[in-house]
């Protein structure tokens, strides 16, 4: 299944810049979440709206994103997201 | 039950930088032996880069969507939902089960007990000496004690004499010693603390790392394109004494480039020092006779940055922060099974020079998920596997979101071995 050759990670924040709980939000502060997917070639992460109050993420409410490919930039320096916006790749994956 | 016993071992903010993983500075034989007996998962990556929702997904197989814990302030049974855990299960099918040290994180996470008694068939055990971890007992340049990150100690001089690790890993040989002749087979899970911060590990061990050998990040910068969202301040390291003293600007001032060599030293000192600890309970298993016998896994929760993108800490998406060392042994599958006399994990000191060069084991390349631990052990258990779960799988108890990764051992590629067979 492709399914098998993905790894997903998330990751909450209580704002969209750093601040003094960005590292450990409550669930009551946490307004973002970043979720990954991962696969042999790149880690794309959208950055979305979270309502902790029902735990749910509205992915039509993208705050920030990021893309790396893994061949040409392993240690993930280069985002490409916002660059890659208009890629049809990409747009299917949002 | 008559399958065979689980060593579970999970370690606390170990990115894999071990030799095993080609970190060629780390030295880590004891680990890289495991590895050269085991299948060694290089893509392998937890589901959220912090202790407690870590622990809880691969612990119960749910995603942090699923256990509805993204910080450390509730327990999965009263919020979300009654999911079984991989000890839980192995206890429910005639384990004996034991968790040592730091397995579950503690606290209302997992209800004040480590998730007693459901996952464990006697009370967990913790070290006496965890509680002195964030107290002031780093000795400085002026002789008084501090609350440092960078906490090199005469383990003489710090209360009780020893050090947390130090007394699981004999409280684990103790437990193993106990199973040695019992009827059931065991789950035995043990937790260390190191390298997680504060850097506090036997003086000894900073020797191996000579300052001038200590490169930094290969990319210390915060990269221009990365949307501040991504960042995260590393506040923890922050509020340690000797970090203060170099008064870092927030959320983004560097740190100056000769602590930063100090930081990578002592993080990769407790490495070693870690890896002298599992080398200890590995023997301890080559004593007892148990190594033919008890499948061993080695994991951690998460990774952590070493400088790279100007960061220092866990807290993110980056692959520093998710990637985690994942490693199987599978007696008479993984390895031979060891012959009367022989030594299947002889202890190495890391000090000796002339140790062996290990080589790196059973590589498997496939991305796979820490979620995939509650499936993986129960196939190589040969319990019945957990159905994955549903799309919505709250009113569920046992399910996994992540299929075994047995598939990916290639065990039928391997050269049947001889002595298993008779």
């Amino acid at each position: 299944s492709p399914l098998d050759l993905v790894a997903y990670s998330q990751y909450p924040r209580p704002a969209v810049f750093p601040q003094w709980n960005s590292d450990k939000p409550y669930l009551k502060d946490i307004k973002i979440m970043g979720y990954s997917i991962r696969t042999v070639d790149y880690r794309f992460t959208v950055w979305v709206k979270f309502h902790p109050e029902n735990f749910t993420a509205d992915f039509t409410n993208v705050q920030a994103g990021e893309l790396y490919f893994v061949a040409s930039d392993p240690l993930q320096d280069h985002n490409v997201y916002n660059r890659s916006l208009n890629d049809l790749k990409l747009s299917s994956m949002l | 039950a008559d399958g065979p016993n689980v060593l579970f071992v999970v370690v606390d903010d170990l990115r894999p930088a071990l030799g095993s993983y080609g970190d060629d500075l780390v030295k880590s034989p004891n680990i890289d032996q495991l590895a050269s007996r085991s299948v060694v998962f290089q893509n392998a990556f937890a589901q959220q880069a912090v202790c407690a929702p870590s622990r809880v997904s691969f612990l119960t197989g749910r995603r942090p969507d699923t256990t509805r814990l993204y910080d450390f302030n509730s327990y999965w049974r009263a919020r979300a939902g009654n999911y079984s855990t991989i000890p839980q299960y192995f206890k429910e099918h005639g384990y004996v089960t034991m968790s040592v040290g730091k397995v579950f994180h503690p606290g209302i996470s997992s209800n004040h007990s480590d998730d007693s008694p459901y996952s464990w068939s006697i009370p967990p055990f913790h070290p006496s000496t965890e509680k002195y971890e964030n107290t002031k007992t780093c000795r400085g340049k002026d002789g008084k004690l501090h609350a440092n990150l960078i906490c090199p100690v005469d383990v003489a001089d710090v209360p009780e004499g020893t050090l947390p690790d130090k007394q699981s890993t004999e409280e684990a040989v103790r437990l193993l010693e106990r199973m040695r002749n019992q009827n059931s087979p065991f789950f035995l899970a043990v937790g260390y603390h190191k390298p997680h911060i504060p850097f506090r590990y036997p003086k000894e061990f900073q020797k191996l790392y000579p300052l001038e050998n200590i490169t930094l990040a290969p990319d210390p910068q915060i990269p221009i394109e990365l949307p501040p969202v991504a960042y995260n301040p590393w506040m923890d390291i922050r509020q340690r004494e000797d970090v203060q003293a170099l008064n870092i600007s927030v959320p983004y001032g560097p740190i100056p480039v000769e602590f930063q060599r100090k930081i990578r030293q002592s993080y990769f000192a407790s490495v070693s020092y870690l890896d002298t600890q599992v080398g200890l309970l590995l023997k301890a298993l080559d004593d007892l006779q148990l190594s033919n016998d008890t499948v061993v896994v080695f994991t951690s929760d998460h990774g952590w940055s070493l400088g790279e993108h100007g960061e220092w800490a866990k807290y993110s998406n980056f692959d520093v922060a998710t990637r985690v060392p994942l490693m199987f042994y599978v007696p008479g599958k993984t390895a031979p099974f060891v012959h009367p006399g022989e030594k299947r994990f002889p202890y190495i000191s890391p000090f000796d020079s002339l140790s062996e060069v290990f080589s790196p084991g059973v590589q498997a390349t496939e991305l796979v998920e820490l979620l995939c631990l509650f499936s993986t052990l129960s196939e190589l258990a040969g319990l019945k596997v957990p159905p994955v779960c549903p799309s919505s799988s709250f009113h569920i108890d046992l399910c996994t979101e992540a299929p075994s990764i047995v598939k990916y051992f290639n065990f039928s590629e391997r050269e049947e071995d001889g002595y298993s067979e008779g």
